[in-house]
């Protein structure tokens, strides 16, 4: 079947919480 | 409202790309700074679209590092406009369309078959090509409930101050004052400072406003009706638990008004048709406590009537309502000892939660049905004052 598209690539994603934490520290880092 | 949605030029295949450097700006253009009035006359959701059209250009070009970060940039800013926005139900009704705008996009046009059945051969075209982004559909879904308890706790706050006045203590029936218990006329103790009182035509007034907003800001109606059910089960259990509290409000007159004003919010309910909501059915315990404070106590057959009718009370809801109940007059008797003896041996069968009292706090978990839209990317047009001209068309 040549119109089938090859497999998408998942992308990993931190959960929401993960996210905050992240955001939070850059916040911290930057002066 | 008119859709500005115009036909592109042929070329255009709806999908939007900017350089690196730019996403900063984007993000402030496009959500942190942008202020939901601006958009009115646009296409509903269009932050989302557009949000869309930019992951997929970057999806186009196999670049993931773009995609995390326009993603994580997208939900992080979301978050920030909501944090400075937590008093404001339109930004917050905003918000909440527009993630789960973009969640059902990212849903639709996944490649997943299951979310391609409505799809026309067009939108197929605007389907991610390289990555799969479940993942991040599970992030914005958690936001998206995040954003909905937000909205609901706006919508409470202004509401609760209204209810208890609004149901139980304005007399919007004529001439029922007159039959108000003796001794507690014009008893209003909580409006200790000034006029606090309001009337339901208030609490109406601002849940069409609500409504209005969410309807305008295309806000999925499934989102709507669970938003009022919601709304409904706080009245239902502000006003029931005033009600177990205050024995000048236990009377035949409050009862009738309070029934008048539960026939009102039902019918303002069907008026924007909101009525399949199951709104009406969280009522239905403050509903039977109205016919409890109407119908007759004395006799074997009365309480009889009582226990078949109040299902939706528990027994010591039942009991506590009869012993508050006030006599209208000195023609009207109290309800008797052995009245309330009898109902409560009808009771005991009943397996009854022993809390006296609601919990108005309780929230109904919220569902996000899948809901795809009939748009296609490459009709959708960005007006100028978006101040988005670094965006290029592909």
């Amino acid at each position: 079947n040549t119109l089938r598209p090859r497999p998408r690539v998942l992308l990993k994603a931190p959960t929401l919480a993960e996210m905050e934490e992240m955001n939070t520290s850059e916040e911290e880092e930057s002066p | 409202r008119q859709v500005t949605v115009q036909r592109k030029e042929k070329d255009f295949q709806g999908m939007l790309e900017y350089h690196k450097e730019d996403e900063a700006l984007l993000i402030r253009n496009l959500v942190t700074e942008l202020k939901p009035q601006t958009l009115a006359g646009t296409v509903p959701c269009l932050p989302a679209y557009v949000l869309y059209m930019c992951i997929r250009h970057a999806d186009y070009v196999n670049d993931d590092l773009k995609v995390h970060s326009l993603l994580t940039s997208t939900i992080n800013g979301i978050k920030k406009v909501l944090k400075k926005h937590n008093e404001d139900f339109e930004m917050t009704s905003f918000w909440l369309s527009n993630t789960c705008r973009l969640l059902h996009c990212l849903k639709q046009y996944s490649g997943d078959e299951g979310f391609m059945t409505q799809n026309t051969p067009k939108q197929n075209e605007h389907c991610l090509k390289n990555f799969d982004l479940t993942e991040y559909r599970q992030v914005l879904s958690d936001l998206s409930i995040q954003i909905y308890q937000q909205l609901i706790k706006i919508a409470e706050g202004v509401l609760q101050p209204m209810i208890v006045s609004a149901m139980l203590e304005n007399e919007s029936i004529q001439g029922l004052s007159g039959v108000k218990p003796t001794g507690y006329r014009k008893r209003s103790s909580s409006m200790v400072d000034g006029d606090n009182s309001y009337c339901l035509e208030a609490v109406i007034r601002q849940m069409t406003s609500f409504h209005t907003v969410m309807r305008d800001q295309g806000l999925d109606p499934e989102i709507i009706l669970q938003v009022f059910k919601q709304l409904f089960y706080m009245i239902n259990a502000v006003t029931l638990n005033n009600l177990l509290l205050r024995k000048d409000v236990c009377s035949w007159s409050t009862g009738m008004q309070l029934r008048y004003n539960i026939s009102q919010l039902e019918e303002w309910l069907r008026g924007r048709n909101l009525h399949q909501s199951g709104a009406v059915q969280t009522m239905e315990p403050l509903i039977q406590a109205a016919q409890l404070l109407q119908l007759k106590k004395k006799t074997p057959e009365d309480a009889e009537a009582i226990c078949s009718l109040c299902t939706s009370l528990s027994t010591q809801q039942i009991v506590k309502i009869l012993n508050l109940y006030t006599p209208l007059n000195e023609f009207e008797e109290r309800v008797t000892v052995a009245f309330i003896r009898t109902i409560q041996a009808q009771l005991q069968e009943r397996n009854d939660p022993q809390q006296l009292l609601l919990d108005s706090k309780h929230m109904f978990p919220v569902l996000f049905p899948f809901n795809p839209s009939s748009l296609t990317m490459d009709s959708i047009h960005i007006p100028a004052y978006l101040n988005l001209e670094f965006l290029s068309e592909v």
